[in-house]
């Protein structure tokens, strides 16, 4: 059976709030190194990975694989229940049909319990290589996101050039063009509010900006995002945990 | 614009 404690409700809420418009249906795959999800979008262009360890449960247990077969929007009806401080308990038996969810209020005198119906999914998975990325560009996650956006009312693409002078956002729509470029600039005393760039060799892909400003919804995970490219392989944008991540690759576009 | 690829031009199935 699997018992897993979260201290922190957020966790799990702000994770399925980032990753609920990309996917619908998906199992949380639970096993002794915690709990993992991968799922493609319906188009087959955006792939989301997840892992919770187990080092960021209080409590876990999980005596052998369990598959749970989530609808994230009916996980988010339930998840609205839980203060995002409480105590988050999941349980489920072997094999499940349900999965029982319960939050604690800190004060510990409000206990609310609920279950989840599960669904049987088969879901197929990738496998991602381990892949050298030519470029990898760590930057403050909000300001990734408000690249996303601003972009994102001119255009539906976006090109993405990384060389040494830096990375460089850059669409043209039928109102007009736009382009941001950020130099490496670390910041030594906040480091999440710093950019730095390794670069192997320059980049320079397209992609949907549909997609990425849908990744953005992620930023509340992490302060940072890492987005590393090789060209022509998917982009790979990351949210880190304290223990764990969220993970997106997206297909480029080719040609106009 | 541009032709979309998809995932599976890339990555394999398990």
């Amino acid at each position: 059976m699997l018992e897993a404690r979260l201290e922190q409700s957020s966790v799990l809420k702000k994770v399925v709030d980032a990753i609920k418009d990309l996917v619908q249906d998906c199992n949380f795959d639970c096993n002794d190194s915690g709990i993992q999800l991968q799922a493609m979008d319906n188009s087959h262009v955006a792939l989301v990975a997840m892992h919770l360890k187990t080092e960021g449960f209080a409590l876990y247990r999980c005596d052998r694989n369990i598959a749970l077969g989530i609808n994230l929007v009916s996980l988010q009806k339930v998840l609205r229940a839980a203060q995002n401080e409480d105590v988050m308990t999941l349980k489920a038996e072997d094999s499940p049909d349900a999965l029982s969810l319960v939050f604690e209020n800190s004060e510990n005198d409000r206990i609310s319990e609920y279950d989840l119906k599960l669904m049987d999914i088969d879901q197929e998975h990738l496998g991602i290589p381990e892949t050298e990325y030519g470029a990898t560009v760590k930057m403050p996650s909000a300001e990734f996101q408000r690249i996303c956006r601003d972009l994102s009312l001119l255009s539906e693409s976006v090109a993405i050039e990384a060389t040494k002078e830096g990375i460089k956002f850059s669409c043209t729509g039928d109102i007009g063009k736009g382009a941001v470029t950020l130099r490496q600039n670390p910041n030594v005393e906040k480091p999440e509010l710093g950019t730095t760039i390794e670069l192997q060799e320059p980049v320079a892909l397209t992609f949907s900006l549909k997609y990425l400003v849908n990744f953005c919804k992620a930023s509340g995970l992490s302060n940072t995002v890492t987005i590393s490219l090789s060209n022509e392989v998917p982009l790979l944008i990351e949210y880190e945990m304290e223990h764990g991540y969220v993970r997106f690759y997206l297909a480029p576009k080719i040609g106009d | 614009t541009g032709h979309q690829f998809i995932l599976t031009e890339y990555f394999c199935f398990l």
